[in-house]
């Protein structure tokens, strides 16, 4: 079983439509996939059709203790990818860990628990900051993909955002391994072309080989609660979160 | 005095964006222009050619009570626009301050001993969260400019959004009057349309009039260390956020 946590503190980065994309094209090649919805927003829980208004188990529950991730998980409208959703305490949460003595450990001692032999992949969507609940993320990952645009203001938070990363493996998870995948990159866009070549030399093994272009299908395709794969199968988006999950099936830790 | 915050805990709206062009605007029409960074991230820091890990008088010293607004801040690019930055301490603060009484206003209170006649507008950025620091924004501010974009998810975050500042605006800060700005707006992209239709009928007595649509100099322009107005001054950008300085002038409530 591999866990891979999508974060970055920059905001509107695509991770919320990596995590839901990535999961569709592993669930495609029949890996058994677990969504996790660390996010108040609740944008992935809502991508696949459900309330966070209405939720009655979430994994809000599942951190505080009251319900095991199993119990919390259900399925959703792709077939092989099951997601344990957030409810709308979460945001209040982030607030009520925050000092309880191992508080960034919650979700790995619940991943523990449930075991190997269920899932193939999880994949945990972050919030767009670095509080309690993207902490408890990074500690029960042993992946962090790190989705980033070409632009000015996320290249200057990336760097800082590595540095902060590579405190949190060294105190509290060292196995964990992290990558950079360029999205929405748009070949129109002059800045989009400086600001990649700038990566590639400053990053270059960590930066993925997949890049996923600008595509409005990707746009879209939540608002009928479909992944892209499913709402247009053969669309550059989702030939090319495809690409991306045969990297990472190829490069199985 | 005018205050303005720009939050909005979606990411990647252009709270930033509009942050620093909306300055460069009103500066333009000769009014004294204080920019004040709220986000850990510091982004509107550098964009004035300023580096967060060398800044000596922060905001993160006026939150605590070390320094006024007045020492911290310093002069910008832009002719009649002053900044108080934010230093990499920022991110701490945002859990120091948590759990103190009367945290949430701080920066209230310094904007209330630096006086009257200094400035004319005073415009809040914030992170994409609802932490400590976007509520000292919020409670700080007599007028809240809400960012969206015309997606799937900014939509479904915004109702939500609107509703917890509905209840900060009851618990902590009745003269807040609240806004909602379209921006990166993509004629091109038709689920830009059918949401923005979406939100004139729902949100029809809070939307602003002035639109800003997808302009690739709003994204290169702070590569530069400069607004959209002096890097490129004819361009869509720079007329669009004209026209919203405008109607907040017209309107000055
Ligand atoms: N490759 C792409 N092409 C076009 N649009 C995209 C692409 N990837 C994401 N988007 C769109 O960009 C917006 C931001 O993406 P998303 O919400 O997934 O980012 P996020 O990092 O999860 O944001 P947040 O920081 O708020 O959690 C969404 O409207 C999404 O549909
Ligand atoms: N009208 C526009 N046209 C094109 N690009 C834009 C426009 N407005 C903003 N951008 C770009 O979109 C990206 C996101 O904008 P920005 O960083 O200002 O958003 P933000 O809401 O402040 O993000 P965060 O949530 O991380 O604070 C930036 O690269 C910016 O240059
Ligand atoms: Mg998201
Ligand atoms: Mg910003």
């Amino acid at each position: 079983m591999r866990t891979i946590a999508i974060s970055n503190q920059k905001g509107g980065v695509a991770k919320t439509t990596t995590c839901f994309s990535l999961g569709a094209c592993l669930a495609e090649m029949q890996q058994n996939v677990l969504l996790i919805d660390l996010d108040p927003q609740a944008h992935l829980t809502i991508s696949v059709g459900l309330n966070p208004e209405t939720i009655r188990r979430a994994v809000d529950d599942v951190l505080l203790g009251y319900t095991s991730l199993l119990s919390a998980s259900r399925e959703s409208p792709v077939q092989g990818m099951d997601i344990v959703p957030a409810s709308r305490m979460l945001a209040v949460l982030d607030k009520v860990l925050y000092g309880r003595p191992g508080y960034q450990f919650h979700l790995r001692k619940e991943l523990e628990a449930l075991g190997e032999g269920l899932y193939n992949f999880i994949l945990i969507d972050c919030p767009p900051s670095l509080g309690t609940l993207t902490l408890n993320g990074l500690v029960a990952a042993d992946m962090l993909i790190i989705p980033v645009q070409c632009d000015y203001y996320a290249a200057q938070s990336l760097y800082r955002f590595i540095k902060l990363v590579r405190q949190i493996r060294e105190k509290m998870n060292p196995r964990l391994v992290y990558r950079v995948l360029v999205t929405m990159y748009d070949r129109r866009n002059k800045i989009c072309k400086v600001i990649h070549e700038q990566m590639q030399r400053g990053l270059n093994n960590v930066l993925l080989n997949t890049i996923i272009e600008v595509d409005t299908k990707l746009r879209e395709s939540p608002a009928f609660s479909q992944p892209v794969t499913l709402y247009a199968p053969n669309t550059r988006g989702s030939r090319q979160y495809r690409a991306l999950a045969r990297e990472l099936m190829d490069n199985a830790g």
